[in-house]
């Protein structure tokens, strides 16, 4: 067992208990700058725990969120990294620092931790929810369909037996309706940046439907400045559009929500890798995946941060 | 614990949109089991479908009776999920 987060094979995926294990560790560690919230409860009563990285009071706010999608394991394991990154650069970094003395950074590693649990426990290919669904021996629901934004539309599924399941209603979720909640009541969130794997994209809204987002062109330039960033790394090879365009038709989406909320700079990324061992990336590309999705982490906080709105 | 001995996952390249088309009919063969990593949407965009061993060889079969070009991206999805296993047991260890 760890006794710091320096001790902390980031190298290595790890099950639930270890990543909350290591949010706990990152708090002690480092209070000043980085607390824990419990933004609510999973359906089988798991805390859903959010890192608050924060350094004055009544900040806007900037979210990332990773393993909505239970399997895409190496997006968890790069939530870790990137918490681990925050603390080590606040002070070092100046940019880092000069986004963390305005904005408020929040990251939610586990969103779907009873999915998560389960993809350890018993079924490595897990993607949904684990709630039951009245009337159906399927379990779960798709939680990247099931927000209010075109919800029931083309692009999810009303068989609660498909991976695209959407729900019976919006916001049916509690994994869903803790953020949610979170998002309106906090009301300042500036960026909101959902993490999935593995196609290896950044896409913005819509999904719901061809209507081009009314900062399209604003979210188009950013992308690309973000991916060139991402690139520059090790010259991994990303596309970027709205996700209609550039993948397909996806109605409930996370993205689409808190852009419909007011939160301008809303992206979805899809990590490596492509080609090669899609859910199954091998634990010794999660450094090099992290790293450069930082870059273009950083390129969209810095971006808000130049333009604030 | 669910176990994935034999299973597969193919990188389907389509043609056309007839062969997208055909690609969604075969999604909806709910009894085969497939799992669509990538989901046929454009030509332009490869699908990855996870295929359990009992359905491997229909698929195949529809694949090549359609002309439909396609590669074993993942040859045995169980062998990775071992190599995984193993990376966590020796960190934990």
């Amino acid at each position: 067992i760890p006794r710091s987060t320096d001790d902390f094979v980031y190298t290595a995926y790890h099950d639930l208990n270890s990543i909350y294990s290591f949010m706990d560790m990152l708090v002690a560690e480092n209070s000043n700058l980085v607390s824990k919230i419990v933004i609510g409860q999973s359906y089988e009563n798991r805390p859903l725990n959010v890192l608050k990285f924060s350094t004055g009071a009544n900040r806007p706010g900037i979210w990332f969120d990773t393993g909505i999608h239970s399997r895409e394991w190496v997006t968890q394991a790069s939530g870790i990294w990137f918490a681990k990154k925050i603390v080590t650069d606040y002070g070092r970094d100046p940019v880092l620092t000069d986004i963390l003395n305005n904005y408020d950074i929040f990251l939610e590693i586990v969103t779907n931790p009873d999915g998560f649990a389960y993809t350890h426990s018993r079924d490595r290919m897990w993607r949904k929810t684990r709630k039951p669904n009245s009337g159906s021996s399927c379990v779960g629901v798709d939680p990247n369909r099931n927000w209010d934004a075109g919800f029931g539309g083309g692009g999810s599924s009303s068989n609660p037996c498909t991976e695209t399941y959407r729900g019976p209603s919006a916001h049916s979720e509690p994994e869903v309706k803790a953020i949610v909640d979170f998002v309106k009541s906090h009301g300042k969130l500036k960026a909101f940046v959902s993490i999935h794997s593995y196609s290896q994209m950044l896409l913005y809204p819509y999904g719901y439907t061809s209507t081009p987002a009314k900062d399209k062109a604003e979210l188009h330039e950013l992308a690309k400045k973000a991916i060139a960033s991402l690139q520059s790394l090790y010259n991994t090879r990303y596309t970027y559009g709205s996700i209609i365009t550039t993948i397909y038709q996806a109605s409930g989406g996370t993205i689409d929500w808190t852009y419909n909320q007011g939160i301008k700079y809303s992206y979805t990324f899809e990590l490596r890798d492509t080609g090669r061992y899609g859910f199954l990336l091998p634990a010794d590309q999660i450094i090099p995946t992290a790293e450069e999705t930082w870059l273009a982490l950083m390129a969209i906080m810095e971006h808000t941060r130049n333009n604030p709105y | 614990k669910k176990t994935f001995e034999g299973d597969q996952v193919l990188r389907i390249t389509a043609k056309n949109e007839a062969q997208i088309f055909l690609l969604k009919e075969l999604s909806e063969q709910e009894h085969l089991g497939l799992d669509f990593w990538r989901e046929p949407v454009h030509e332009s965009l490869p699908v990855d479908v996870y295929v359990p061993f009992h359905s491997l060889q229909a698929v195949r079969v529809f694949l090549r009776y359609n002309q439909i070009q396609y590669n074993v991206m993942i040859m045995d999805v169980q062998d990775l999920l071992d190599d995984e296993e193993r990376e966590m047991v020796k960190y934990r260890t």
